[in-house]
């Protein structure tokens, strides 16, 4: 099975 | 006071159309470099920016940087009033809470005011570092979404393989399988039809298709679109928005479990 990665674990907040 | 002059309309028009199912409420930014826009899907799966810079207009007139909290399918309800061929103006006073909407017929025998509520939205605006990508294929926009909405009929998802040989987008589901394999090629006149591929190293990555099919919906705004593949970061699916700036969405790979 896939997990699904999310944004935030590759860009951090400004 | 911000003032925003638009001739084509209809660009603003589309970038509407290619966002608002996939963003329900988000931040525009005004600046001195132009009107942009950064937001995630409700998943955080997804995440678009989105730049007009500010030569692109007739007339930009921004004192002071401001942020608009707009929800995106009001916006959309108001920009679907103006006409293909109208100018559009965004306006805003300083410290107001609503922003208007001016269109302009071409021959200026029409022209409407629509005022929208702005809202308060509490974003986080994410750092995009500039990146090496393993491998950028830069393909006719409606190839690209034709091939997410056939595969879409198969499978879920799209694995995006680049190599030497080109570029495959293969999916997999209960009634079988599919791949789709695009050759480089640059021997067609029309160079928004050519397909070109710069690989560094081969990747591969799978995506969810259902965001591939919402980026697609900003087909109309671009003839090519660029799709960017690193197997440390979001795939970067863009589509230029001529002599104005970008569209750009960035996608969350699937990894194994």
């Amino acid at each position: 099975s896939c997990l699904q990665r999310k944004i935030l674990d590759y860009f951090g907040e400004n | 006071m911000l003032e925003l002059r638009l001739v084509q309309g209809s660009l603003l028009k589309k970038v509407l159309e290619s966002v608002k199912d996939l963003v329900t409420d988000a931040n525009f930014d005004c600046s001195a470099t132009g009107f942009s826009l950064q937001a995630m899907d409700s998943s955080h799966v997804a995440l678009v920016a989105l730049l007009l810079r500010s030569e692109g207009f007739e007339h930009y007139r921004c004192d002071r940087n401001l942020s608009m909290g707009m929800n995106l399918n009001n916006m959309s309800k108001m920009l679907k009033c103006a006409g293909n061929d109208d100018i559009i103006t965004i306006k805003a006073d300083d410290g107001s809470d609503t922003v208007t909407f001016m269109f302009e017929s071409p021959t200026q025998d029409k022209i409407a005011d629509f005022e929208m509520k702005l809202m308060d939205i509490d974003s986080e605006h994410l750092g995009i570092p500039e990146a090496e990508y393993h491998a950028i294929v830069r393909m006719p926009s409606a190839e690209f979404a034709r091939i997410c909405k056939d595969l879409s009929s198969i499978g879920d998802t799209v694995v995006i393989s680049v190599t030497k040989e080109g570029v495959k987008f293969s999916t997999r589901g209960d009634i079988g399988t599919a791949n789709i394999v695009c050759r480089q090629n640059t021997s067609v006149d029309k160079p928004e039809e050519s397909t070109i591929i710069e690989m560094n190293e081969p990747v591969s990555l799978t995506f969810a298709l259902r965001y591939m099919n919402s980026f697609t919906k900003a087909t109309p705004l671009a003839n090519s679109v660029t799709i960017s593949l690193s197997s440390e970061l979001p795939v970067v699916v863009e589509y230029k928005i001529a002599e104005m700036g970008y569209i750009r969405f960035y996608l969350a790979p699937k990894i194994e479990d």
